[in-house]
């Protein structure tokens, strides 16, 4: 099963929660049975299906700290097949209580073993560092999902980013490898967008998802109403672009 | 001397560089003595004003970790009455360096004690996250800005930050004061954007600057010719946006 994959980028409001949120709802709606995993403590991926911060006592802090037992945690949300592992600001304090674990690159990891049976996708949300949640995260998975906002500053962390692959591929986890860069909040009035996708395009060539993101006031308005915009609004130029985004994906495994 | 100034806020995106760079930019031009510290591992502060990778040899990590003198690392931009204190991507590796440090949250602020008086403000550009950067920053300083996008995953991270912020003023630094809360990339089209702004504006009153700073392509296009928006376009409404924050500022220090 190669289909754990982790979203993540540094940089920071690039949509890897939209993503996560998105991407997860569109394979459950083609009956792939599909868990979040929230592993940033802002629990913003959380917020979008809207579980409330009383329903989430049990949640990957308390699971990553031993209190609780990952099965008891997974949340079912109001999309068929698809159920969460939500975060509350506590997972904040993991990385201090984590610090001098002797394995703490593969404490999330070794907790998902138990679980990633039952699932045909498991998606990590990931918070805007590379530090020991990240880490973490790249050390549970298959498969890495870049967003990447078509924005001058977003370039410039693409390359650091990469290069941690290659440390956590050599160093923690061989079996990692890039699913692809997502191009996203794409502008076609904004002749940012224009240069920064031609020149991803031009570097990484078929590691560029070829279903772009639009942006989209649909996809910013949907987890307002704790809703994945797929369930907000179907026709808009956002869930339909994460629909493709899945189809492209599924169509890779056959690949496999 | 209470002009030094963080710009934090762990959740991502929000425009804590595009804040920093155009607010220092508009601030010299009032002919107020200025200095950035970018204190993000991505270096986009220091990217905002062109500096390339080749220039930041001495940069705030070799200054953090005693290499380099701070005086030496002080940069002058294009911009008169402006300098800066680069950032590259070693920056990362501080947190590891800093964690068995007995004072390790007053790394910076010891630091700047010799450049203080020679600027009238000093703006300090923070990570997207609550980690020891972002902690050693709000250690160093007397006010704090909270960039925050008129989002609606962007109003979840604040009550966090203002507990931190009560945090650092019980524990670390009791002359922090929260300058003000700035709305930022408001799209008058988007109605969450009149949503988060009006709510902001009920909860925090009177800690919300009267500026707010529009949504405007012209802002996010300045980065990809290393100019800060008031030199790119002077004209356009995101630099009449942070010329009158710099205003307003200046002018809330004339009542202090
Ligand atoms: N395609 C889109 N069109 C319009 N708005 C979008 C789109 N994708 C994301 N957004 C909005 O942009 C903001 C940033 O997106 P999001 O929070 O998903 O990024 P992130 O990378 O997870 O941020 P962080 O680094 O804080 O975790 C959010 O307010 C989101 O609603
Ligand atoms: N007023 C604005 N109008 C249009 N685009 C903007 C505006 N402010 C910022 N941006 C763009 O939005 C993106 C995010 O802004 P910025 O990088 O300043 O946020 P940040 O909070 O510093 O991000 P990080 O959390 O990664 O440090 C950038 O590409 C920037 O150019
Ligand atoms: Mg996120
Ligand atoms: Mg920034």
């Amino acid at each position: 099963l190669n289909k754990i994959i982790a979203v993540a980028n540094q940089k920071g409001g690039v949509g890897k929660t939209t993503t996560v949120v998105n991407l997860a709802t569109a394979m459950a709606a083609c009956d792939r049975k599909t868990l979040i995993i929230d592993a940033d403590p802002q629990g913003n991926a959380s917020t979008g299906f809207g579980i409330k911060y009383s329903e989430r006592d049990k949640d990957l802090y308390s699971i990553m700290c031993g209190k609780t037992n990952i099965l008891d945690a997974i949340k079912d949300t109001m999309i068929p097949n698809l159920s969460i592992i939500p975060t509350s600001p506590d997972l904040s304090a993991i990385e201090q209580e984590l610090v001098n674990l002797k394995d703490r690159e593969y404490v999330l990891k070794n907790l998902i073993e138990d679980v990633v049976d039952i699932y045909d996708y498991i998606l990590i949300d990931c918070p805007p560092s590379l530090g020991l949640l990240t880490l973490n995260a790249l050390c549970a998975v298959k498969r890495l999902i870049i967003p990447l906002q078509t924005e001058f500053y977003a370039l410039e962390g693409l390359t650091q980013l990469l290069k941690t692959l290659d440390l956590v591929q050599n160093n923690f986890n061989k079996d990692i490898k890039l699913q692809g860069i997502l191009l996203t909040m794409y502008d076609s009035r904004n002749k940012i967008s224009e240069m920064v996708s031609n020149d991803v395009k031009e570097h990484f060539r078929d590691k560029v998802f070829k279903t772009i993101i639009p942006r989209n006031v649909r996809v910013s308005e949907a987890p307002s109403f704790g809703q994945p915009v797929l369930m907000y609004d179907i026709n808009c130029p956002g869930s339909q672009a994460y629909a493709a985004l899945a189809g492209e994906i599924i169509n890779q495994e056959k690949d496999l």
